[in-house]
C-alpha cells in the first residue's frame, strides 16, 4: 500500500554519481 | 507530532516502478517526510505522494550536509533474509539465512557488506540483525 515502502530493493545510485564518489 | 518536511534535489530521472512511486525529473526539488532505511523515502509535494529512491537526491543544502553513518570496519553481523543475485560489479551474490558482516550503512540503502574476503553491496531491506527474531 502507499503507506508500505515498496518490497524490492531501490535502484542503485546513477553511475555518474557512483564514479564521483570513488 | 508535527510532520517535518526536508527539501531535496533530483540528480537524475526516475521512471516509477509501481503505483506508489513517483516519477522524478533531474533538478526539480521534492519534499521528504519520512525516511525508511532501506532507502525508499515519502515524498509530499502539492499534488504527489509516493515513495522515491534516496539514492536519486541529494540535500539542498549542498553534499556536506549528511546524516549518513561512518563506516565500521570492525563490521556489524547481519543474516541475509533473502537471497540476491549481483547484477553489477561492485555488489555481492548470497543465498538466505548467510551470516555477513554490516561495514557502511548508506542511505541509498545498499549498505556495503564484508561475507570472508569479498567486500560488495547488498540491499539493506534483505539484511536482519543476526540474533534478532524476525517479525512474525
Amino acid at each position: 500500500s502507499m503507506k508500505e515502502p515498496p518490497s524490492n530493493p531501490p535502484p542503485r545510485p546513477p553511475a555518474e554519481l557512483r564514479r564521483k564518489r570513488q | 507530532g508535527p510532520i517535518i518536511l526536508q527539501t531535496y534535489r533530483v540528480i537524475a530521472d526516475y521512471n516509477k516502478g509501481s503505483k506508489y512511486q513517483l516519477n522524478l525529473k533531474e533538478g526539480e526539488q521534492v519534499d521528504i517526510v519520512e525516511k525508511s532505511t532501506n532507502g525508499w523515502w515519502f515524498c509530499q509535494c502539492e499534488s504527489r505522494r509516493g515513495w522515491v529512491p534516496a539514492s536519486y537526491l541529494e540535500p539542498l543544502e549542498g553534499p556536506d550536509e549528511t546524516e549518513e553513518q561512518e563506516p565500521n570496519y570492525a563490521g556489524e553481523l547481519f543474516v541475509t533474509t533473502k537471497a540476491y543475485t549481483a547484477e553489477q560489479d561492485d555488489e555481492l551474490t548470497l543465498q538466505e539465512g548467510e551470516t555477513i558482516e554490516v561495514i557502511h550503512k548508506l542511505l541509498e540503502g545498499w549498505w556495503v557488506i564484508r561475507k570472508g574476503e569479498q567486500t560488495g553491496h547488498y540491499p539493506s531491506m534483505f539484511l536482519r540483525k543476526s540474533g534478532e527474531i524476525r517479525a512474525a
